[in-house]
């Protein structure tokens, strides 16, 4: 092995992986193939070891302008320091919510978060409408005011339970507990396969192989 | 299924915008 790639330099905001596998489901060779994953994103507009919000547009979309609601949400929520970026510790730490070992309640949480478009600490049933709407632009899909308004309203009285116009983090645990379909995107299965998907020990082979 | 009965939710979570699996894509 040698210790070739400890003195590679590191982009800011880089975190040791063990620092990161203590405190996220992933095996420290799952965060060094998380890490492989990351340079490739974070170098795809602007090689600075950061992923831009364009850049994660692109790995989603193929597409670096395509805007998306949902997209726009996740970036915020795995940008922790809401410094228009996304550092490696931050993409690992928000990617290990998604891993399959991860608490289910972390699951419910984020995607709450996810949901709370206007930071109130509940999900609103505007902002429930205004996801519809988005998600129907997204899908070009056309519905009636009426049938929106018809999904929206039968969706809110199931879920809010108290009747109060809002739904909170504990009717939103409830909820997500009677339909477990709706945090099934809260998953994702690659996550066990990464150190396959992208093995972290094969650039530095190549290099000490060619020297 | 009629409309009326989807569950907001639901449908949104189909959102290609939620779906990190194309992170992963080589």
């Amino acid at each position: 092995m040698g210790c070739y790639p400890s003195k590679q330099v590191k982009t800011p905001g880089y975190e040791e992986p063990t620092v990161l596998a203590a405190e996220t489901p992933f095996t420290v060779s799952e965060v060094e193939a998380l890490y492989e994953l990351f340079k490739k994103l974070s170098s795809s507009i602007i090689d600075d070891g950061l992923i831009h919000k364009e850049e994660f547009q692109l790995a989603l979309f193929k597409n670096r302008n395509k805007r998306n609601l949902f997209a726009d949400r996740i970036f915020d929520l795995f940008d922790v320091k809401r410094n228009g970026v996304i550092e490696f510790g931050e993409f690992v730490r928000s990617l290990g919510i998604f891993h399959p070992n991860a608490p289910v309640e972390d699951k419910i949480a984020f995607a709450f978060r996810l949901y709370d478009l206007r930071h109130t600490g509940f999900i609103e049933r505007e902002e429930l409408k205004e996801m519809v709407l988005a998600l129907l632009h997204e899908s070009d899909l056309i519905l009636s005011d009426d049938v929106i308004e018809q999904i929206v309203d039968k969706t809110f009285s199931d879920a809010d339970t108290k009747g109060d116009g809002k739904i909170d983090q504990e009717e939103w645990k409830a909820f997500v507990l009677k339909h477990p379909s709706l945090i099934k995107n809260m998953t994702l299965p690659y996550l066990k396969d990464i150190t396959i998907v992208f093995p972290s020990f094969v650039l530095s082979s190549e290099v000490e192989d060619s020297e | 299924t009629a409309p009326v009965t989807m569950n907001a939710f639901e449908l949104i979570s189909t959102s290609q915008g939620l779906n990190l699996s194309s992170l992963f894509e080589k």
